[in-house]
């Protein structure tokens, strides 16, 4: 996966991203391509959730999957997860709850619950930071304000060097993958490097909706797990998805 | 232009919005879900119109488990056991699961485990 908050010259910001799933879960030799991410595209679905007939919130979800990977609540914050990878993974999560020790959140679930409940940024980043989990995993959360954007790295109990935007200091936008931000990542799987070159190529001037899809349409950042990108306004509560595809030569994530 | 080797990178595209072309496959359909219904009815409609599909998945899953573990233990635990913690999972989601695996007919326990996915996929 690759998640990235962007703000443009006058202040608005821009979220976007890539949902790769279904690594080693089965090749298909001779269509080149995952099993499950094939099997995964037809069930994106774009949902408006609504109570007393008004939006709340809306995402892109997999139909018959109840937690939140990418939603936007309009007009306040905008929230992606990515998948991290730790020795104190999940399975240990699972292990506990299964003992009965059920005082972590599963991952899902607590994005949900933040889309349906959370009524501003700072409230959105105080639970994704503090709330026990499962499994660890990064959050890419972005505000409504100027330099509300960050990335959250969990593991199951803490929030780990967060990540902030800091427009004066010329970061204008943050960028995460599935290695932890302070680290090289693995250098068989940078899809970092060229996203980072290609909004660098940008320029703040000139990042946008069009140009963010340009940076996700490229080459490693665009594989053959990518399943949709997703496309998130906050200043105009919009949320757009597409479900792609990725022409051979591709690289297989 | 590309690389012809992997990670295959190119140079960085541009002109791709509003999409279309080899990279775009579809556009993706938008549903409403009523919060305000009860936990277990809020998917039907989505389920309905995704049944085929989430089956389909749900099987490649199955046969990936069989792969894993031929004796079909691994099927039989997931169909047994996970249904056992449904009511251990917070609520409205496992009201929402259930109502799932009735519109789609899946067993309840292969609705559990796409729910938990991520978490159990980092063994």
């Amino acid at each position: 996966c690759t998640s990235l908050v962007a703000e443009d010259p006058r202040g608005n910001l821009i979220h976007a991203r890539n949902l790769d799933f279904g690594l080693f879960l089965g090749w298909d030799m001779k269509n080149h391509s995952w099993v499950i991410t094939e099997k995964l595209k037809p069930l994106v679905v774009n949902v408006d959730f609504r109570r007393n007939n008004k939006t709340v919130f809306k995402s892109t979800n997999f139909a018959g999957y109840v937690g939140m990977l990418t939603g936007i609540r309009p007009y306040l914050f905008t929230l992606t997860m990515n998948e991290r990878f730790s020795l104190d993974g999940g399975y240990i999560g699972v292990l506990e709850w299964i003992l009965g020790k059920r005082d972590g959140r599963w991952m899902s679930f607590l994005t949900r619950s933040v889309l349906e409940n959370a009524t501003s940024y700072e409230e959105a980043k105080k639970l994704l930071s503090d709330t026990k989990l499962l499994a660890p995993a990064y959050f890419i959360l972005g505000g409504n304000q100027s330099g509300e954007a960050c990335i959250i790295t969990r593991s199951r109990t803490h929030s780990l060097n967060p990540l902030e935007l800091d427009v004066k200091q010329g970061r204008w936008y943050v960028l995460e993958t599935n290695y932890d931000h302070w680290k090289k990542p693995l250098f068989l799987d940078d899809r970092r490097t060229p996203a980072m070159k290609c909004m660098n190529q940008t320029t703040q001037t000139n990042i946008s909706i069009k140009t963010v899809y340009d940076v996700l349409s490229t080459k490693p950042v665009l594989n053959k797990l990518t399943t949709y990108t997703t496309l998130m306004e906050v200043s105009k509560g919009n949320l757009e998805s597409y479900i792609r595809a990725c022409p051979n030569p591709c690289m297989p994530w | 232009s590309l690389q012809f080797v992997p990670p295959y990178t190119e140079d960085c595209r541009t002109e791709m919005y509003p999409p279309r072309g080899p990279t775009f496959q579809s556009a993706v359909t938008w549903y409403t879900v009523n919060l305000d219904s009860p936990p277990s009815k809020r998917w039907t409609e989505i389920i309905t119109d995704k049944k085929d599909e989430l089956v389909s998945m749900v099987q490649a899953i199955k046969d990936l488990a069989d792969a894993f573990v031929p004796s079909g233990r691994l099927e039989e635990l997931i169909d047994k056991a996970l249904p056992m913690m449904i009511d251990t999972l917070p609520y409205p989601f496992n009201e929402e699961m259930k109502g799932i695996a009735t519109a789609s007919g899946v067993p309840l326990g292969e609705v559990i485990l796409f729910n938990i996915f991520y978490e159990i996929f980092t063994v």
